[in-house]
């Protein structure tokens, strides 16, 4: 069964998106069958790929509103790299947030459109946007793992208390298989004050310090160029610092296989 | 009366929350009264200023929530330097989002809450959350500005297309007197080319290319490192780049006095 994994932070600007586009492509390289599910209504995951997140076609937005007339696997689309593939945003996702208030079982329409997926990937991963709102939550009740990458700086790293309150009550009454599983520090620059401090703060909190990832996101502007090109930074520039860090994230995502 | 500016952009990490803190400060510092409200759940205003939005305070929560209970005047709180107040947010303001959608008049209820407070003050700032939600959406009923952060990057540039159509639809139906009034780009590094290319398309493209403030404010890690001891940067360290950006862009702001 595939391993499905939330890359969540209420703080925006993190490298949620970076994560779940380079990870994801990272994961493909080692031979992983990969899902990418795209829960942003900004797109930025659809458009990293090179999609069009304001065109015509079966979305997520289509899962969780219309589940009758659309299946996760018509929503799925080939990316142009093997073993790669997407559920794509809409635009319309902005909307579902305030129709998905009055459904009933409004926690799970996402969890009901993938649960037939899990047993043709090694690994989905999810993105979700800057908010602990309902698209959010039918992430978090869909998937065992919440990967979160946080920035090191000093707004990033205080948005961790709530995630791992919003990630208790989740467990207490929605899905009690989900657990954060990994912390990943982004935006790293050794040479700044601010994010040594913020780093050495992971590393030593009680809460955070067991689920810090040894790889560390080095800050590193090929990451947004390739995002402009619509292309994973691994495919678009392999040697830059962005390509590397992904490619040495994915090799110890896979070493801790899933459990705590 | 007050001129209202709502510090708005979907796209998360591009400097809301930095410009709200560090414009506010720097136009304290040009002798103008200002008042900054803090509609982020996050908090990040709240703590940018050296307060927390644990602590159990009157709030923009209860302002929007319990407005028999508590006025704007009540939740006003001096901040360390003269001329600046806060409006401070709460954690609670995450649950509001869900509690508002069922109330009457939901859109209006910060509107409401302020609607004595614009004949006390010079300038208003607002800073919202990364997302279009209710609570941005109270935001763009009271302000008769926008003012949007933008990244320099290809991600954050995309946003502005959704927050265009946004404010369009809030005009019609909700708030007339509401117009973006200006752009500012933000974590500008002239060395990189994402950057100075999207600086380029802001420069040159039609909806936006008389909105853009000719102040850019660059990527400088004293913005970072000044919101981690709860200071404006113009007070933290007053020749960082940081701040002589700000400072420069609240004269900018005040020559523009908000007509378009
Ligand atoms: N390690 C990095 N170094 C430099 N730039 C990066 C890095 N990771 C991401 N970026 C860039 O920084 C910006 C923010 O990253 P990204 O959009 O992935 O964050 P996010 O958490 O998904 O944001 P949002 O909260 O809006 O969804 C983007 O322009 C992205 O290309
Ligand atoms: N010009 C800048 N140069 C470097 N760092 C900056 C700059 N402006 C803001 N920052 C830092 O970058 C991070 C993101 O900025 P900030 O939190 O102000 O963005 P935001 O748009 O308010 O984010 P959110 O979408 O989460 O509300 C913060 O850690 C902040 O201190
Ligand atoms: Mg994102
Ligand atoms: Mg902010």
């Amino acid at each position: 069964l595939a391993r499905t994994v939330a890359v969540a932070n209420e703080k925006g600007g993190v490298g949620k998106t970076a994560t779940v586009v380079n990870l994801g492509a990272a994961l493909s390289m080692e031979g992983q069958k990969v899902l990418v599910v795209d829960m942003d209504p900004q797109g930025n995951t659809t458009s990293g790929f090179g999609f069009d997140s304001g065109h015509d076609r079966i979305s997520t937005y289509n899962l969780i509103m219309n589940p009758k007339e659309a299946s996760a696997k018509e929503a799925i689309i080939n990316t142009a790299w093997p073993g790669l593939y997407l559920i794509p945003s809409h635009v319309d996702l902005a909307g579902a947030e305030i129709e998905l208030i009055k459904e009933m079982g409004r926690e799970n329409k996402l969890k009901k459109a993938l649960s037939g997926l899990r047993a043709e990937y090694d690994v989905i991963l999810l993105d979700t946007p800057p908010s602990l709102s309902l698209l959010t939550v039918n992430v978090f009740s869909f998937a065992t793992e919440v990967l979160v990458p946080c920035q090191t700086q000093p707004y990033a790293f205080a948005a961790l208390d709530n995630l791992f309150d919003t990630i208790s009550t989740i467990k207490e009454n929605i899905n009690p298989d989900i657990t954060i599983t990994g912390i990943v520090a982004t935006f790293f620059d050794k040479r700044t004050h601010v994010s040594q401090m913020i780093m050495e703060k992971l590393n030593t909190d009680k809460r955070c310090s067991n689920l810090v990832y040894k790889t560390v996101i080095r800050s590193n502007t090929t990451i947004a160029a390739s995002s402009d090109v619509g292309q994973p930074v691994v495919f678009f520039r392999k040697n830059s610092y962005g390509s590397m860090d992904y490619i040495q994230l994915a090799k110890e995502f896979l070493g801790r296989n899933g459990s705590e």
